[in-house]
C-alpha cells in the first residue's frame, strides 16, 4: 500500500529530454535567457528522434518519447554524428 | 542502415586492436573472447581482419572508463548510455569506449552482454552510424539477444557490405542473415494477432508490431526485447479478458503475460486447454468475449474451449467452413476487434459480423497501414 510512485516531476522529465537531446541529437546547450529559441530548438530536435524511432512526431515530450529516452543504448548520436 | 557522411571508412583490410584495461565485472578470458567473437562477427562478411596487439597505438583502442574519461564525451553512470566508438579516421578513429558504471556479463540474460555491445560499438569503428532497423545490431538502444543463436542481421550486413564488400574467403553455407519483417510487404504472412489491454499485437517471426488504435502509433519490436523466455515464430497469441492475460502458444508450449509482465509459472502445456493428445500445434486461437469461448484453430478444424466451465465444448471439432461459412484457406491467425472476428489466411484477413456472416476480404496490414 506504499503511495504509487511519482511520475518524474516535470523538471525531471525536462531534464532528461535536454540531456538526451544535448548529447544525441545536437540540441545546442544555449542559456536560458532565449527561451523562445531554446524551446523551437528542443521541438525541431524532438521531432527528429520522434522521427527516427518512428513515434508519433509531435516535437512534445509524451510519455512514448520520454520512454524511449530511458532505455540503456549507444552514446553515439542518431543523427548529425 | 546508415554510414558516417563524407568517406569514413578505413582504406586498409588488415586491422589491429588492443584491450587496454579491463572491467572488474568479468574475467580477463571473457573479455578477450567476447571482444575476439564480436570483431569476428563483422570479419566473416567482409575482407576485414583483425589482429591483436599488446602494445603500441592499434587502430581500434579499446578501454573501459567512467564519467569523463577525457575524450570529451562523458559517460552517464549506471544505465543510459553503455558505450560509444569512434568512426574510422587517425589518432581516437576507431577506438571504442565502454561505461565501467554498466554491469557487464558474458552469458547471463540480466545486465548488459558485453559481446552485444561491442559488436554494436565495432560497427561504429568500422564506418557504421546507427540503424532505424528495430532488428539491426545497429539500432542505438540495447537489446537482449541470444549470444548463443546470434546472427548478424542483414540490414548490418548489408550496411559493413557497402562499405567494404563481401567476405572473399567466404568458405561453405552461412546462417541466413534475419530479416526485419516489414508491413508494407504485400505478402506478409503474420504469425499470430491479439488484443492486449486495448493494443493490438502482430507477431512475425522474432517481430512483433504494436499498435495503439486510440494514440494512432504502430511500434515494432523484437520480441525478445520486451519479453526474452518467449521465442520466435510463435504459432498462436489471445487475450482473456477474464483472467487479464494474453497467452501465448508455441508447439506444445503455453507462456502467459499480464500486461507487459511475464506471468509467473509458465511456460504450461497446451493440455492445459483439455485439447485432445493428438492436438501438437495450433494454428491459431481466437477468444470469443461474448460467449467466453477459445476457438482453436488446428488445421481446417475449430475446437472450442469453455472458459469459463473450464471445458472443451461438445460437437467439436468442427470444420472451419462450418463455423465461418466463406473461409477456405488455413487460418494463421485470428482476433476479435470491436465484436468483429478477423481471420489471416495468407496475406488476407476476412472479416466475420454478426452471426460469424464474412463481410469483407482485406489486405491483412488494414490494421498495419504501411
Amino acid at each position: 500500500y506504499t503511495s504509487p510512485i511519482a511520475p518524474p516531476a516535470d523538471e525531471d522529465r525536462e531534464s532528461i529530454a535536454v540531456n538526451y537531446l544535448t548529447q544525441l541529437y545536437g540540441l545546442p546547450n544555449q542559456s536560458n535567457s532565449d527561451t523562445e529559441k531554446r524551446s523551437s530548438g528542443m521541438s525541431l530536435r524532438l521531432k527528429e528522434m520522434q522521427q527516427f524511432f518512428r513515434l508519433k512526431v509531435t516535437g512534445k515530450l509524451d510519455e512514448e518519447t520520454l520512454d524511449v529516452m530511458k532505455k540503456p543504448r549507444c552514446g553515439v548520436p542518431d543523427v548529425a554524428a | 542502415y546508415s554510414t558516417f557522411q563524407g568517406d569514413y571508412k578505413w582504406k586498409k583490410h588488415d586491422l589491429t586492436y588492443r584491450i587496454e584495461n579491463y572491467t572488474p565485472d568479468m574475467s580477463v578470458a571473457e573479455v578477450d573472447d567476447s571482444i575476439k567473437r564480436a570483431l569476428q562477427l563483422w570479419a566473416d562478411v567482409t575482407p576485414l581482419r583483425f589482429t591483436r596487439l599488446y602494445r603500441g597505438t592499434a587502430d581500434i583502442m579499446i578501454s573501459f572508463g567512467v564519467g569523463d574519461h577525457q575524450d570529451g564525451y562523458p559517460f552517464d553512470g549506471p544505465n543510459g548510455l553503455l558505450a560509444h566508438a569512434f568512426p574510422p579516421f587517425e589518432g581516437i578513429g576507431g577506438d571504442a569506449h565502454f561505461d565501467d558504471d554498466e554491469k557487464f556479463f558474458y552469458r547471463s540474460p540480466q545486465g548488459y552482454n558485453l559481446f552485444l555491445v561491442a559488436a554494436h560499438e565495432f560497427g561504429h569503428s568500422l564506418g557504421l552510424e546507427h540503424s532505424r532497423d528495430p532488428g539491426a545490431l545497429m539500432y542505438p538502444t540495447y537489446i537482449h539477444r541470444d549470444v548463443d543463436t546470434f546472427v548478424l542481421p542483414k540490414d548490418d550486413v548489408d550496411g559493413i557490405q557497402s562499405l567494404y564488400g563481401p567476405n572473399p574467403d567466404e568458405t561453405g553455407p552461412r546462417p541466413t542473415p534475419p530479416v526485419t519483417p516489414n508491413k508494407c510487404d504485400p505478402k506478409l504472412v503474420l504469425d499470430a494477432v491479439t488484443m492486449l489491454r486495448g493494443e493490438i499485437m502482430f507477431f512475425k517471426d522474432s517481430f512483433f508490431w504494436r499498435s495503439s488504435p486510440h494514440r494512432g502509433t504502430v511500434e515494432q519490436h523484437l520480441i525478445t526485447g520486451f519479453w526474452p523466455e518467449i521465442p520466435g515464430h510463435i504459432d498462436a497469441a489471445f487475450e482473456s479478458p477474464l483472467e487479464d492475460k494474453v497467452f501465448i502458444i508455441k508447439g506444445e508450449k503455453v507462456w502467459a503475460l499480464y500486461g507487459y509482465e511475464m506471468a509467473q509459472g509458465y511456460p504450461k502445456s497446451l493440455s492445459m486447454f483439455r485439447l485432445p493428445r493428438k492436438v501438437q500445434k495450433v494454428d491459431a486461437v481466437l477468444y470469443d468475449e461474448t460467449s467466453y469461448k477459445i476457438l482453436f484453430f488446428v488445421n481446417k478444424q475449430i475446437y472450442s474451449y469453455n472458459e469459463e466451465q473450464r471445458r472443451l465444448e461438445k460437437g467439436y471439432p468442427k470444420p472451419v467452413e462450418v463455423v465461418f461459412p466463406g473461409m477456405k484457406g488455413k487460418v494463421t491467425a485470428a482476433f476479435q476487434y470491436q465484436g468483429f472476428n478477423y481471420l489471416f489466411s495468407g496475406s488476407k484477413m476476412f472479416e466475420f459480423g454478426a452471426y460469424n456472416k464474412l463481410r469483407r476480404v482485406l489486405n491483412n496490414n488494414y490494421f498495419l497501414p504501411c
